[in-house]
This record gives C-alpha cells, sequence and structure tokens, in this order.
C-alpha cells in the first residue's frame, strides 16, 4: 500500500554502510535467521550415564536466529506474530519481538537402569527439535 | 516502608516452607510423573551432583537390552517407523529371589523353580500388553538339536515373605516343543494372562512357580546320559507395556491397516490407536508403522 511505501520512503532503506548490492544479498540469503542448530551432547557429560544406558549421544538440536520483520510461509507463523512484530516496532518496545522457537519435535528411545537394577526401554515424546519457528 | 513491608512478606512465605528440597519446587504440583522421566531432570536442573547409587543390573539382561534397542531404535535413537507393535515401554526384571525345588542335574531333566519379582518400577499409566518369561543357556553346545518339553506355571501375589498372599495362585499348563538354534540361546513362554490381572490390580510383588520336563529331541550330535538342564540359568521377565501418559510417544496406528495374527491381540483390547476420523498428517511422520510399498 501507499503507506507502507510512503513510511519505507521516510526511513533508512538502506543503512549507510551497506550499498545495494550487499543490501539485497543479504535479502536473498539471510545471515542469522531464525534455524535449527546442532547440538551434540554425551550422557556422561551430564553425569546421566550412570543410569542412561543407550544412546550414549544426543542431540537435542536447537532454534535460534532472528525472526524476520514479516514471517512468511517458511515459518508456519500465525498472523499474531506479524502483529506482534508491529506492536513491538511502532506501539511498545517492551512487547518482545517474536521469538525463535521449536515447531515440531521427534522422539527418543532411550534405555535406562531403574533404581531397582531393572532395565527400561522407553520411548519419550517431543525430545529433538526437528522444525524451527517465529512465535 | 513499601519495600520494607515486602521484604517481610517474601521472609513470612519463605519460613513457611524452610523443609523444602530445591528441586522438589520444581515438580508439577500433583507429582504425576509416571513416565519417571522428569524427576532425575529437575534434579539435575536443581544442580544436584549425585543420586542415590543405582544397583547394577545383570550382564546378561544389560545385553539383551542393548541388543532390543538397536533393533527398536535407529543410530540416533529415533524410534524406527517400521516398527508395527503399539508397546513405547519394556521393562526387563530379573528374579529378586529364586528357590529350586529340586536340583538341576536331574536325570529326568525336570527343572522346579519358585521365582520372586518385584515389579515396583511399573507406573500406573503403563498397560500390559505382553509378558514373556525368558531363559538363557550357558551352555549352547550342550543342548540338544530340539526339545520337548511340558510343564506347568504358577503365578500369585507374594507377600513381603515371598509366599502366595490372595488366594491360590493361578495355574497354566502348557506344553512346547523347543528348537534350539546357535544364534538364539534363549527360550521365551508367554505369561501374558497369569500376569496381566495382577499388574492391571497394581500388584507388584510377584511370586511364580515354574515347573517344567524336558525330553531330548533330535540329538545335536551322538551323546549318552540323558537332556541335562543345567545350562539354565535364572530366568528374566519382560514386559511390553503402552505407556499413556503425555511423556510417552505414541505412536498412531491405523486399525483399519493390516495386521498379523499375533498383533491382533493387542489392537482388540481396545489399545492405543489413532483416535476414530484421525488424519496421518496428525499423527506425525512416524504415523504409518507400515510403510507403503512402491507400485
Amino acid at each position: 500500500g501507499q503507506g507502507t511505501v510512503g513510511s519505507k520512503v521516510q526511513g533508512p532503506l538502506v543503512p549507510a554502510s551497506l550499498n545495494l548490492s550487499e543490501y539485497f544479498k543479504q535479502f536473498l540469503f539471510p545471515q542469522n535467521e531464525c534455524e535449527l542448530h546442532d547440538f551434540r551432547l554425551s550422557f556422561s557429560q551430564l553425569k546421566w550415564d550412570n543410569w542412561i544406558v543407550a544412546p550414549h549421544r544426543y542431540n537435542p538440536r536447537f532454534c535460534k536466529g532472528e525472526c524476520p520483520r514479516a514471517v512468511g510461509h517458511r515459518y508456519g507463523s500465525p498472523v499474531h506474530t506479524m502483529v506482534q512484530n508491529v506492536i513491538h516496532e511502532k506501539l511498545d518496545s517492551s512487547v518482545p519481538r517474536p521469538a525463535c522457537v521449536p515447531a515440531n519435535y521427534s522422539p527418543l528411545s532411550v534405555l535406562t537402569i531403574e533404581p531397582d537394577g531393572s532395565i527400561a526401554y522407553k520411548e519419550y515424546e517431543d525430545m529433538i527439535a526437528t522444525k524451527c519457528t517465529c512465535r | 516502608s513499601q519495600g520494607s513491608q515486602g521484604e517481610a512478606e517474601i521472609t513470612g512465605s519463605v519460613e513457611l516452607e524452610p523443609e523444602a528440597e530445591p528441586w522438589s519446587l520444581l515438580q508439577p504440583f500433583d507429582s504425576r510423573d509416571p513416565s519417571g522421566l522428569l524427576p532425575p531432570l529437575f534434579k539435575v536442573l536443581s544442580d544436584e551432583r549425585d543420586g542415590p547409587p543405582r544397583l547394577q543390573p545383570d550382564s546378561r539382561a544389560l545385553r539383551y537390552m542393548k541388543r532390543l534397542y538397536k533393533a527398536y531404535a535407529t543410530k540416533e535413537g529415533i524410534p524406527k517407523s517400521t516398527r508395527s507393535h503399539l508397546y513405547n515401554t519394556v521393562r526387563l526384571f530379573t528374579p529378586g529371589a529364586q528357590h529350586k525345588q529340586t536340583p538341576e542335574n536331574q536325570v529326568t531333566g525336570i527343572l522346579s523353580v519358585e521365582l520372586l519379582f518385584h515389579l515396583d518400577s511399573v507406573t500406573a499409566p503403563e498397560h500390559l500388553l505382553k509378558s514373556v518369561l525368558r531363559y538363557t543357556f550357558n551352555d549352547w553346545a550342550s543342548l540338544p538339536a530340539a526339545a520337548h518339553c511340558t510343564g506347568s506355571l504358577e503365578v500369585g501375589e507374594a507377600g513381603s515373605s515371598g509366599k502366595t498372599t490372595t488366594g491360590a495362585p493361578d495355574a497354566f499348563p502348557f506344553s512346547s516343543r523347543f528348537e534350539f538354534r546357535k544364534k538364539r540361546q534363549w527360550i521365551e513362554m508367554d505369561v501374558t494372562p497369569l500376569l496381566q490381572p495382577l499388574v492391571a490390580s497394581n500388584k507388584r510383588n510377584i511370586r511364580m512357580s515354574v515347573t517344567v520336563v524336558c525330553e531330548e529331541g533330535r540329538p545335536r550330535r551322538p551323546r549318552a546320559g540323558p537332556f541335562n538342564t543345567s545350562p539354565l540359568v535364572p530366568p528374566s521377565l519382560l514386559l511390553f507395556l503402552n505407556d499413556t501418559s503425555a511423556q510417552a510417544y505414541h505412536r498412531c496406528v491405523s486399525l483399519h491397516s493390516q495386521s498379523s495374527p499375533a498383533q491382533r491381540p493387542e489392537r482388540e483390547r481396545g489399545l492405543a490407536a489413532c483416535p476414530m476420523g484421525t488424519e496421518a498428517a496428525e499423527c506425525g511422520p512416524t504415523a504409518h508403522p507400515h510403510p507403503r510399498h512402491r507400485r
């Protein structure tokens, strides 16, 4: 809309330190955007290996990065996310920007030694992040 | 003055609960963690270093469960989607006490043993689907190629002394023919019908009395003397359970999908399946236990 165009013209569209080609490069290949990251750990690091027998290693993964101003279909964010962004920018900066959080998880099978010495194989829900979203 | 009043209120609230352990404050209010996963995690979050020492399981039992884990989960630890059964929990118990009523090296090949299992780690939301008594052998080479075994199994609730407490134990006569294969150094006995009522009614101390008479079938090699039961070591009890708590992973199995006769009893007992009308998409990528075949 015209209002949007007008506001863009008024504000600094491109930071002074960037030229136009760099700006477009960042637009096309955004960096530090909300995405999945690996975090591999072994249960011995947590000293959990006395009760978790398998797996030895675990990658729960995590979501990190900036949420773009206009979250698109890529993140599957609801309209509320965009509204919250507008509120943060235009009305009240104490309302936080949308956060980069996991949207889907996968389960994990765990083999544990119970306190009584019995052994249990269990499948736990939501143990590995598989997709990120902005909310 | 407002500030000091506020401090007094905080101090007062702290004094009300001087005994509270730090990690206990993180526990859910209703103390429901049927999965058993959360208490250790809460302890870790509160930076509690060492918990009480755990009893070490039998190495043979541990080896078996590690093999089971490899069969059920990928290298990354994700449950394999090709599995079609409904259980999400398998528990292995070794007998807490056992009394041999007859010596093992019987010429007649009779083995009679009384076993006591403590199933305290089975939680209320875990529903028993199948239970198996599993015998392993120390020395496979001494076994015949095949054997025919008959016997009986009695199961009942045990009191603290190990004796049956309530009524007469349920008896279960059986007759099986076992083929001993090189890669399978164990035999399994389905004890579900006897154990299910006890577990369902929250009985956790189980006494089992097993009597087995085996006759040698085809000998592996010409051998003088009768079938020797000495390779038998105390059996372990395997419970296949469906944990219905929220923390447990619930795979969706279509009620309309074809199932083998062995799987049907689980479904007939009304165990976890996709609710009516639930589409595959709601069940996630691991929803289909049977991958579609390419045409």
